[in-house]
């Protein structure tokens, strides 16, 4: 008999643990939490994401992403453990509550299913998707260099062989396409949130650009509640700003794209750095870099319940 | 599998955008022989670099002629993936 109450979260899993834990997850909360099929990888995989919702036609929603770059593995387990406490806190927790009694929440674990699979059968640190062009030599492309806004601008690269490959045309990975055309379709995300490792971040647009965009000042005074909300778990401290003016330009990427398609409040993590392990965190950290996590998304969702737009 | 063994990952910290520029130049020399795990940035961030083994010897001779300070942060890349793969396995079989 299988069931996520033998599941470990404070372990690293494979593709096909995490697939199967989504199937168990479902069906022992399908009340709440239901799995989409929103595409097919490089390689044709499935993408999945996960469907938290109370019910109703055309809710406003927010969107997580983990595992964009495979080899950040945290971000995945984070992702896991986010899940399971969305259900687990729901009954509990009167703001999260709130929240999905007016918002659905999806959350995508693994946006880079190819690349994941890969970095467990043959390279550990691979970071790119797995997409291949006739005539050319090196694999993948920079999944967060792939998207339409600010495509092929600074901070993302045209050489195949180099880890930021931002791929031959905009939204020419499946990946990326997969989530433009579901959340395109579905029309009134409200908020999205993209998860990466490792530099103790949390971010917003733009990356392309150095210009403030219109929102700057609620989305910089948003991202210091999360992180001092963060803070308060377990004394890990952030650093917030916009993704140009914080860490470097990269053009091309999830948020932006996100922005300028509507959706105000995006932001990007860069979830734990110890100094000492980079993408190679122990297991033993993953709940405490997910609580911490969680408690900084509720605030994002939180705002973005309390100032509809 | 692909192999670690030997490989670091090295800890920068630029003074100045000079010593940053001089660590985007190592990439765009060797790009698939330095992988940059925190690119060169800004001079307030630390840059993270995994280098392979064959590679340590002249990277950290590039790094020192240039007076950019550096601490190993991953001694040997191998070691601490084999001691990730122990701890899925122990866990899969609890």
């Amino acid at each position: 008999e299988r069931s996520t109450n033998s599941f470990s979260y404070s372990s690293y899993h494979t593709l096909d643990e995490i697939y199967s834990w989504i199937d168990n997850f479902v069906a022992e909360h399908s009340n709440l939490v239901s799995k989409i099929h929103i595409g097919k990888s490089f390689e044709n995989r499935s993408i999945l994401v996960l469907k938290f919702s109370t019910g109703g036609p055309n809710r406003t929603a927010i969107w997580i992403d983990t595992g964009i770059h495979s080899r950040e593995w945290i971000t995945h387990a984070t992702g896991i453990w986010i899940s399971q406490e969305i259900v687990n806190a729901y009954d509990k927790d009167h703001v999260l509550k709130k929240v999905l009694n007016t918002m659905d929440i999806f959350i995508e674990i693994v946006t880079n299913p190819d690349g994941f699979a890969f970095t467990h059968s043959m390279n550990r640190l691979w970071r790119k998707n797995k997409s291949s062009q006739p005539g050319i030599v090196c694999i993948g492309v920079d999944l967060n260099r792939n998207w339409k806004t600010g495509f092929g601008g600074n901070g993302s690269n045209k050489n195949p062989c180099s880890e930021t490959y931002r791929g031959p045309a905009p939204e020419s990975e499946p990946e990326v396409a997969a989530i433009v055309d579901f959340i395109t379709g579905h029309g009134n995300f409200k908020a999205m949130i993209s998860i990466h490792s490792y530099s103790q971040m949390v971010m917003y647009p733009y990356g392309h650009s150095l210009e403030p965009v219109p929102n700057h000042e609620e989305l910089f005074n948003l991202a210091k509640d999360a992180v001092q909300a963060l803070y308060q778990v377990h004394g890990i401290q952030y650093i917030y700003g916009s993704i140009s003016t914080t860490l470097y330009s990269a053009s091309g990427i999830t948020v932006d794209w996100a922005y300028d398609s509507g959706i105000k409040y995006a932001f990007s993590f860069e979830l734990r750095d110890t100094g000492q392990y980079g993408f190679l965190l122990p297991a033993s950290q993953i709940v405490p870099t997910a609580e911490e996590t969680w408690m900084a998304l509720r605030t994002i969702m939180t705002h973005t319940l309390n100032h509809p737009y | 599998q692909v192999n670690f063994t030997g490989d670091q990952v090295l800890r920068i910290l630029a003074k100045n955008e000079k010593q940053l520029s001089l660590l985007r130049d190592l990439e765009s020399q060797k790009p698939q022989k330095v992988d940059f795990w925190r690119g060169p940035a800004r001079p307030s961030l630390p840059v993270d670099m995994r280098v392979s083994f064959s590679e340590l010897p002249s990277v950290k001779l590039y790094l020192k002629s240039h007076g950019l300070a550096y601490r190993v942060m991953i001694k040997d890349i191998q070691v601490l993936l084999d001691e990730e793969r122990d701890a899925m396995a122990k866990s899969r079989r609890l």
